[in-house]
């Protein structure tokens, strides 16, 4: 591998992407999973974490264009050059353009989005080229790659872990984590499958693990998968709960003894803040799981086999909590990872379970697997 | 009409001097020895690129080096800044 000369890079670990204009070889979206794809293959070999913004400069804005574009590298055309881009640095450093004279496409059929971002987002993080025929950075485009099975080559990594050094554990998680740090993305269908947290969000489901996170719109058979930071870039990873205030289009994120709100893409003003604002006692530590009852406009916090009842107009617990839960929600007798209220029914998971509770009935109605919304 | 030969040869040397330029730093005041192929700057600049991209160095535009250059690929040098 080789580095830029002065082997310029980036001195946060925290950088913003930009894509300034689309293609219309492909959807959009297509675009947008292709180069957060590409950012994902360094993010997972660095301590690297990307987010996207929609408007402003990014520290890496990514283009299409034809012919000259204002940077004095004018593009030449279909074939030939495919794409280039700048180290790290300031304005213009650190950009992508893709010369859109080329047929971008999602397979090889002509020439693969992602693959050729990854490869141009390795100049933008610091990389040059590589000499290794195997590796990404090598400058000749590869038409053959095999996609299904796409790895950087141990010649990327030791380029890339050069200027950044290997994937830390985030200053706020143990150094030697305490619960075994999963292997690579989680499987959506994994029978075994169990969330950190669920919530609702403007109609769609949000179901949470580790650094990623599912979204899952009823008008949509396939969910989308998503960094957490990929949204909202200053909340933790590996949530402990979560749950929609749909009375104040809210949805409030736990981890440990701290809470965030967002709405929307926006994470609100003044958060996080500690739990024991909510009325929690100190020996609390961290919430299970959270649901707000939008009939009562009350908020349940689970917490191990005992619930809390918040209410949301006076803004303080109720009395008389906490209960246990199994008093009051007759058949959820396990710990509770996750819940969210749906169709008049509440949804609690329990590792690879899912208990869906008729409230009314004061009743289990059905068991699942934790993962039936996700179209398995 | 220009022979074939001549044409295809013609060509051939617009791109690698074009590629050696835009790739490999080959100075533009090299221009006066390209007419002639084994000039040993160009011939050095035609063995590092060989080399680099894992060809066979032979400091001649063989078929494979000149397949290689009709390749698709990254816009930014392989050398240099």
């Amino acid at each position: 591998f080789t580095t830029f000369p002065g082997m310029p890079k980036w001195r946060k670990t925290h950088l913003t992407y930009r894509i300034v204009n689309y293609t219309l070889d492909l959807p959009r979206d297509a675009v947008d999973s292709a180069i957060e794809k590409a950012l994902k293959v360094w993010e997972e070999v660095t301590p690297l974490t990307f987010s996207k913004i929609y408007e402003g400069e990014a520290d890496i804005m990514i283009a299409f264009a034809v012919g000259y574009h204002g940077d004095f590298n004018a593009f030449d055309g279909p074939g030939k050059v495919l794409a280039h881009a700048y180290p790290p640095g300031l304005g213009l450093y650190g950009d992508a353009h893709f010369d859109d004279d080329e047929q971008w496409t999602k397979d090889t059929a002509g020439t693969n989005l992602f693959l050729v971002a990854a490869h141009e987002l390795g100049h933008s993080l610091g990389l040059s080229h590589s000499a290794n025929t195997e590796a990404l950075m090598y400058p000749v485009y590869n038409p053959f790659t095999d996609l299904a099975r796409f790895r950087l080559s141990q010649d990327d990594v030791n380029g890339i872990q050069s200027l950044y050094g290997p994937p830390s554990a985030s200053p706020d998680e143990p150094v030697v984590p305490t619960e075994s740090v999963p292997p690579e993305t989680p499987a959506m269908c994994d029978p075994t499958l169990s969330f950190d947290a669920v919530s609702t969000l403007r109609g769609e489901f949000l179901f949470f693990k580790d650094r990623h996170f599912w979204r899952k719109s009823l008008r949509i058979l396939e969910p989308e998968f998503h960094l957490i930071s990929s949204f909202w870039p200053s909340l933790p990873s590996g949530v402990d709960a979560a749950y929609e205030d749909t009375s104040k289009d809210i949805v409030f994120i736990f981890k440990r003894n701290q809470f965030w709100a967002i709405r929307g893409n926006e994470v609100q003003a003044g958060y996080p803040r500690g739990i024991q604002t909510l009325g929690f006692p100190s020996t609390v530590k961290k919430i299970d799981a959270a649901v707000f009852d939008k009939q009562k406009k009350k908020t349940y916090f689970f917490v191990e086999d005992k619930y809390w009842r918040f209410d949301e107009k006076k803004q303080s617990m109720d009395p008389g909590f906490p209960r246990q839960i199994v008093e009051d929600f007759p058949g959820v007798d396990s710990k509770v990872d996750a819940v969210f209220e749906a169709f008049g029914f509440f949804y609690f998971f329990s590792g690879s379970s899912q208990l869906e509770y008729d409230p009314n009935a004061r009743k289990v109605t059905h068991i699942l697997k934790s993962n039936s919304w996700l179209n398995c | 009409y220009p022979l074939n030969g001549a044409s295809r040869d013609e060509n051939s040397m617009e791109l690698v001097q074009h590629y050696l330029e835009k790739y490999y730093n080959l100075a533009k005041e090299v221009k006066p020895f390209f007419r002639r192929k084994d000039s040993s700057p160009v011939v050095k600049k035609i063995q590092e690129m060989q080399k680099f991209l894992g060809l066979e160095v032979t400091g001649k535009l063989d078929s494979d080096t000149l397949e290689v250059m009709h390749k698709p690929r990254c816009g930014v040098p392989d050398v240099g800044s």
